[in-house]
């Protein structure tokens, strides 16, 4: 048994859960926020069977998507009668950042 | 040191987190939802030193409790004038589902 | 690669999180709360290769502190006319518990 979690995007959360639900394979989803851009995401915990990490792995490669943010940069100190335009940054944020971990035993109580 | 992931309902999560502080066995404690009933449900972080964890597996066991939830199945496309009534399907809920996974280091800092 | 969990007081989540950011460490909130005190506080994950956990964790030990808080006692059942005056008793709660776990594989998908 693995354990596997994926850090998604809020918008493609819902999709990849009915598509591992859809092949069987039990999610756990909580609210998460990234800590760069301070913006919500969701992370998944997914246990799964050795031998089934590569169908999992692939159904979330195939629901989630890069996508363009934007993170508007913090004000710095303005002097009187000085104007501040802050251009937002644009920022890529990718599909999904996953991590395999082994679980050491797994129980149904 | 051990870290155990404890995925339980909701309404058990209170005298579980009070079973294990009972004991001396700290909790932190997630809000989560399940990926297959999209009901909200609690997950448990709890480290623990090796001989405790059997512990600690006993005390979810007493207080996790299996229960029926109803899943309203989704509406498919109706054509106009049929009628789609649809019957609550019963899904029966486990106690606890427990992931034990291995920790390197673990401090207090 | 490792993977760090680190449950901090809510106070001190923002900076922890903007410190490890400006060290170019990537880091994923959740909300959590403390089975003991039963009050908020916040869990950060981590994902860092081997050779900077010890960056990672020294910058959890510089921004976070440890702080007195307050529990007040659930009152016993009390007979009529008795009085029950609950004393706040004072809980050290402290900086940061941190686990590090081996990652199996990481992924950006
Ligand atoms: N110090 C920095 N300088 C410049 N650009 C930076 C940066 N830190 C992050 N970014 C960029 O901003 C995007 C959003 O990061 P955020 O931390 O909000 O949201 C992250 C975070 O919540 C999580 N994440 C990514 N790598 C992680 C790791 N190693 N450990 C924990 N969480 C991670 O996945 C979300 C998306 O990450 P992704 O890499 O696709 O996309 C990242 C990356 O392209
Ligand atoms: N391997 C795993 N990895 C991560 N999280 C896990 C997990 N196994 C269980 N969980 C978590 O525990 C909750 C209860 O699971 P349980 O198996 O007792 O009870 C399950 C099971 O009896 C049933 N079920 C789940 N997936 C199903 C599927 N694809 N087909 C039919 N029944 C399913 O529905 C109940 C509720 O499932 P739900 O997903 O809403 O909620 C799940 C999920 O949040
Ligand atoms: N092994 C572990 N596994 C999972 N999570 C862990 C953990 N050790 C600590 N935590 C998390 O870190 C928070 C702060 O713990 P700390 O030990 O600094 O500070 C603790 C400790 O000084 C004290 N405490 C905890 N349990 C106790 C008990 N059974 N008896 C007496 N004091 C306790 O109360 C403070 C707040 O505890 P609380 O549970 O509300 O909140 C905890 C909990 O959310």
């Amino acid at each position: 048994m693995k354990l596997v979690f994926a850090i998604v995007q809020g918008e493609d959360a819902g999709q990849t859960v009915q598509a591992l639900s859809g092949a069987g394979i039990s999610v756990t989803r909580f609210a998460s926020s990234g800590g760069f851009l301070q913006q919500g995401n969701a992370t998944l915990l997914i246990g799964v069977e050795e031998e089934r990490v590569g169908l999992a792995l692939q159904l979330i490669r195939e629901n989630c998507r890069e996508r363009n943010r934007y993170l508007t940069p913090m004000p710095p100190m303005v002097e009187p009668g000085e104007m501040f335009m802050p251009y937002p940054v644009e920022v890529q944020v990718g599909g999904a950042t996953v991590f395999v971990i082994n679980v050491e035993q797994f129980e149904r109580l």
